[in-house]
């Protein structure tokens, strides 16, 4: 099963 | 001061139609460079991305930086009011605590203004970095379009998967399963019907569909768009804006932890 990631766990905050 | 005309009103009517279900509150960032918006959806999975460059307005000024905190449901019913044809200023002075629409019919024999308050967002900006993507598909809008609503009515996740036999876009749901698959196609008249894939690496990535539902609300904004995947990063998902700029979605795929 997949679960779904959020955009901060590949974008940090600049 | 800032102030910034667009005779083709319709435009913003537009992009606020393509983002305001998906972003409650945003700021809008204005400067030399020109007009632009991130924020992020309330669950923290996607990102929209706007830029509208100050070249592509008829008249744009900016004296200084200045970052509008706006609440987008609200600055989409002053736009609704405006008519496709009219023309739109909006305009800040520097230390208030609003922001003036104008509207102006082509024949200025109808002229509105309305004014929204301006509210203190405080949001995190994030960095998105260079990407090389694994594969990006340029194809019809509403292709794409089109086939997020079709599959949405099978699953509620869609697998998007490239390789040398195309784009595929799989679903399931209790009721079965759906794979639809979109070949390159460059040997038509019309660019804006193309279909264009260009793979480095194989990709397949899985994504859930009432947010690719929510982008596709950008379709009126141009005849293509254009999906870049990576493995393991957020899609892509980007309308170019006539001329000016573009908006760009971007979510967070599901992984398996």
């Amino acid at each position: 099963l997949k679960s779904q990631t959020r955009i901060a766990r590949f974008f940090r905050a600049s | 001061m800032f102030e910034l005309r667009l005779e083709q009103g319709s435009l913003l009517k537009k992009v606020m139609e393509a983002i305001k279900d998906l972003v409650n509150d945003a700021n809008f960032d204005c400067s030399a460079t020109g007009f632009s918006m991130q924020a992020m959806d309330s669950s923290h999975v996607a990102l929209v991305a706007l830029l509208l460059r100050s070249e592509g307005f008829e008249h744009y000024r900016c004296d200084r930086n200045i970052s509008m905190g706006i609440n987008l449901a609200n600055m989409a019913k002053i736009l609704k009011c405006a008519g496709n044809d009219d023309i739109v200023t909006v305009k800040a002075d520097d230390g208030t605590d609003s922001v003036t629409f104008m509207f102006e019919s082509p024949t200025q024999d109808k002229i509105s203004d309305f004014e929204l308050k301006l509210m203190d967002i405080d949001s995190e900006h994030l960095g998105i970095p260079e990407a090389e993507y694994d594969a990006i598909v340029r194809m019809p809008s509403a292709e794409f379009a089109r086939i997020c609503k079709d599959l949405s009515s099978i699953g509620d996740t869609v697998v998007i998967s490239v390789t040398k036999e195309g784009v595929k876009f799989s679903t399931r749901g209790d009721i079965g399963t759906a794979n639809i698959v979109c070949r390159q196609n460059t040997s038509v008249d019309k660019p804006e019907e193309a279909t264009i894939i260009e793979m480095k690496e194989m990709v397949s990535l899985t994504f859930a569909l009432r947010y690719m539902n929510s982008f596709a609300k950008a379709t009126p904004l141009a005849s293509q768009v254009t999906i870049s995947l990576s493995s393991d990063l957020p899609v892509v998902v980007e309308y170019k804006i006539a001329e000016m700029g573009y908006i760009r979605f971007y979510l967070a795929p599901k992984i398996e932890e």
